[in-house]
């Protein structure tokens, strides 16, 4: 389903840069 | 800078923690009291849970709030949804399919 793989890449971003 | 000796009454060098703390343990993070469920990111215990159970689920549309209820029987609905809000703000789960199923971005 694209939009699962959208929201995690999204997530992904926001964890990166949460964790600077 | 300041040095260690600190003119104690007598008490030795730990003057800033009550003798039910060890002096031994690093003080991660100073204001908190020692809350073992905080090992990751300075989250609550509900939040931890929230996230563990999150990360021990294989289907690939995630879990629901649903079943996350279920298996935190003692944490109400609306606390849940809370730390999920706040872990999916902060990168940690995402949600899939709809609004009530998550995943967690690190599940190692």
């Amino acid at each position: 389903l694209d939009r699962i793989a959208r929201n995690k890449k999204a997530a992904l971003e926001k964890l990166a840069s949460a964790q600077t | 800078s300041k040095p260690q000796s600190t003119p104690g009454t007598g008490g030795g060098t730990s003057s800033n923690v009550t003798p039910m703390s060890r002096p031994g343990m690093e003080s991660m993070r100073g204001s908190y009291s020692g809350a073992n469920d905080m090992a990751n990111n300075g989250l609550s215990a509900n939040q931890n849970q929230v996230l563990s159970l999150i990360r021990s689920c294989p289907d690939q549309q995630g879990i629901s709030i649903q079943d996350l209820k279920l298996r935190l029987s003692g944490i109400s609905l609306g606390v849940i949804k809370q730390a999920v809000e706040f872990l999916s703000n902060e990168g940690h789960i995402f949600s899939t399919i709809d609004e009530d199923h998550y995943k967690s971005t690190d599940n190692d």
